[in-house]
């Protein structure tokens, strides 16, 4: 990527990750739509030879061959028998039965976690600059188990079945299913599986924000990463015949608008369909649009789509504008015709013009890439959101990390659209999702096992958080792009990722396979599902107490039970009792606790409030006891934060209370 | 006509293998699938993630290998998207 590693401190940092043989050891496993090998993110220049821990393949098939694989991508295996059992045989003259990566998401994220450097990367001569993965050292497996008609569980569970068997150290997974309980679902199975095996699995939280309880992947044994802006755009104004202008962003790269106001006109109106304004195939009518700018509202097809369909219909340019779902937040598109992206509220001045005035006109004014945008980052309208649903006491998304507007490789097999009348071929593209920020923390705690290799997941998961940041420099909280207001831990989780600081987090909060047992125990599965999950005989300790409330996770979601309807006499209050242990990884220190408790009418009481270590890998327990009074389910849920100090390092926690 | 064939994914209790499969548990695995299909495939043999494996089933033999000694649960494949 390009841009990301100065965001996060990166290029300051070549000192802090020491760029050693444990860093080139570290092999990160990529499950998506495979890879193009011939990406220069893949160079491997520089690198040793393969780490001898690596005990995978590199398979060939349909236009790939094990010649394909190099010391960088060291290994690529397919997956399709779910695939084809289900939808019949692949059909190899639309997509390559082989790790070859026909879609492009493939090679995007696995060029993020960990592709070499490459000078001069670009799309078009956006967003220029040196690209680099996060972690431009480790060693690349990819695993190819979505195809175009999707993406199959006994697929995904084949892939980390072999991948564990390779020897990954990491996994990253940006895909995601349905909401379902953890031993229902394939990526929380296989990822329990690779846990024991000490590999950190990282995945995407989903895009379905910013509605409420709209996550995926949210196992407390896989780290959940949500979606945050970077502190760059592509600003591309649109200029009304009112002499009104109004930002946008756009990645178009073309010919350009003549230089003078053209005929505007909203898709509604330029259309016999009922829903003419979304720009659908075949809903324009060309009389209407020919050499005209087009105004189209998003939804049902996809963005880039509609660029086309305005195209084909002979429109000269599109205004696509937000609905109330993404709100003011700006996704760049490469369009194939001039188009620009504009926020809701643009939109509703904009049709307002198109209807008032008797002979509307526009153009569109493009600026290429501005950088050093504020604020940055902020919570991406998409990125989903928590609460929990599965278990509402741990607290997701577990962070956030770049994934709006991040350039990265791409397939040579489709242009940068995807669609399939783009016969532009790029090396990079710029795309949009949790399916990029993903991939940026699993590079970065592959950075961090490379630096710590003795760090189980759920330490490497500890380090990130506790050190992530929820404020400006200037002190303002991070904001959420979908409410123009602070974010709050169900958005943004324990904040956005700081790999610097992760680096030496001082403290941790460590998690072994039994205490995940033990936290099935408090979600009453049956031995049945137990073993499932983790296969094998595991019987919760029937005279012991078990809660969720004792796992040892990095951050807090308090869910007090709500009032009943009727209510009689004084406020009744209750209280909740959470234990954690934090383990020492860094100098000895006494670390003093400060709470932030959100209203007068919560107390968190932390006991002891000082925790001294004197040597490596001590651990101390500390137990937090939240009171507050019985509320209505309908009161909305308030935010603290627990942190300890010992003045050089912060082990910071968030704090979710809500009533159901 | 043959009810519609599903993939599920099988997870057998292996502290319940017979002694007589002597260890080999791929090929009791496939003597359960035999007891309910002789035509059912079996797409993976799984080993890390899962004691088990997947296969293409009707719903009706699904519900018969549910009931059979050692079988955990037998659930229907999923389909996940790129996010």
């Amino acid at each position: 990527t390009t841009r990301t590693p100065t965001f996060l401190g990166l290029d300051k940092s070549a000192d802090f990750f020491p760029e050693s043989d444990a860093m080139s050891d570290v092999i990160i496993g990529v499950l998506d739509t495979g890879v193009w090998p011939e990406s220069k993110s893949f160079d491997d220049s520089g690198l040793g030879p393969v780490p001898a821990s690596w005990r995978g393949q590199c398979e060939s098939g349909t236009n790939f061959s094990s010649a394909n694989c190099n010391r960088k991508l060291i290994g690529a295996r397919y997956f399709s028998r779910g695939y084809e059992t289900t939808l019949g045989p692949i059909d190899e003259s639309k997509e390559s039965k082989s790790p070859r990566d026909d879609d492009g998401h493939g090679t995007h994220t696995s060029t993020t976690a960990g592709g070499s450097v490459v000078q001069g990367a670009s799309l078009f001569g956006y967003a220029p600059g040196t690209a680099r993965g996060m972690a431009t050292r480790a060693r690349v497996a990819v695993y190819k188990v979505c195809w175009v008609g999707g993406c199959f569980s006994s697929d995904i569970l084949a892939a980390m079945d072999k991948a564990i068997d390779d020897n990954v150290n990491v996994l990253s997974l940006s895909l995601g299913g349905g909401i379902s309980d953890y031993y229902r679902d394939s990526v929380a199975i296989g990822a329990f599986a690779a846990m024991e095996k000490g590999i950190l699995v990282s995945c995407s939280a989903g895009n379905a924000g910013p509605s409420p309880y709209s996550l995926s992947n949210v196992a407390p044994w896989i780290t959940t990463v949500g979606a945050g802006t970077l502190d760059r755009d592509f600003p591309a104004y649109v200029s009304l015949g009112n002499g009104k202008n109004f930002s946008g962003v756009s990645l178009y790269k073309g010919n350009s608008l003549p230089n003078k106001m053209l005929p505007f006109v909203y898709a509604g109106n330029a259309s016999n369909m009922t829903n003419g304004n979304l720009c659908m195939t075949g809903t324009l009518i060309p009389e209407k649009v020919k050499g005209k700018i087009v105004l189209c509202d998003r939804g049902i097809n996809a963005r880039v789509q509609k660029g086309s369909v305005v195209k084909a219909a002979g429109g000269a340019g599109m205004v696509l504008t937000n609905t109330a779902a993404n709100g003011e937040e700006l996704v760049a598109d490469a369009h194939l015709l001039p188009a620009t992206a504009v926020g809701q509220k643009t939109g509703d001045v904009i049709r307002d013009y198109l209807t008032s005035d008797s002979n509307p006109t526009a153009t569109i004014l493009f600026e290429g890439t501005k950088v050093g945008i504020e604020p940055s980052p902020v919570v991406a309208a998409f990125s989903s959101r928590g609460p929990n649903s599965i278990t509402p006491e741990i607290l997701k998304p577990d962070i956030i990390a770049p994934g709006v507007n991040i350039l990265a490789g791409w397939t040579g097999a489709v242009g940068p659209t995807g669609l399939e009348e783009d016969d532009r071929r790029v090396g990079f593209n710029i795309i949009s999702g949790t399916s990029m920020s993903c991939p940026h923390v699993s590079g970065l705690a592959a950075l961090l096992k490379g630096a710590h290799p003795e760090w189980s997941p759920a330490a490497i998961r500890s380090a990130l958080m506790t050190t992530a940041y929820t404020a400006y420099k200037n002190g303002r909280a991070i904001q959420d792009v979908s409410t123009g207001k602070p974010s709050t831990p169900f958005d943004h989780g324990a904040g956005h990722v700081d790999p610097v600081s992760a680096l030496n987090p001082g403290l941790i909060y460590d998690i072994t396979a039994d205490d995940y047992l033990n936290f099935l125990c408090a979600l009453n599965y049956t031995p049945s599902q137990i073993s499932s999950l983790a296969r094998r005989n595991f019987t919760c300790n029937e005279s012991k107490k078990f809660s969720v409330t004792d796992l040892n996770y990095p951050s807090f979601a308090v869910s007090f039970p709500a009032e009943s309807a009727a209510r009689t006499g004084s406020v009744p209050s209750s209280s909740i009792k959470y234990s954690r242990t934090l383990t020492n990884v860094g100098p000895a220190g006494t670390y003093k606790v400060t709470v932030t408790s959100p209203s007068s009418s919560v107390r968190i009481m932390v006991e002891p409030e000082t925790l001294s270590f004197s040597q490596m890998n001590e651990k101390k327990l500390y137990t937090v006891t939240f009171t507050a009074p019985s509320m209505s389910s309908s009161t909305t849920s308030i935010f603290g934060r627990i942190e300890w100090s010992d003045e050089k390092h912060v082990v910071g926690s968030p704090v979710a209370i809500s009533w159901t | 006509a043959m009810e519609k064939k599903k993939t599920y994914i099988i997870h057998m209790s292996k502290s319940q293998m017979p002694a007589t499969f002597n260890d080999d548990h791929t090929h009791w695995y496939d003597s359960s699938l035999r007891s309910v299909s002789d035509s059912a495939e079996m797409l993976y043999v799984y080993n890390n993630v899962v004691h088990g494996f997947s296969a293409r089933l009707t719903p009706q033999e699904a519900e018969s290998l549910e009931t059979q000694p050692g079988i955990l649960s037998v659930l229907p494949e999923l389909k996940y998207q790129l996010h």
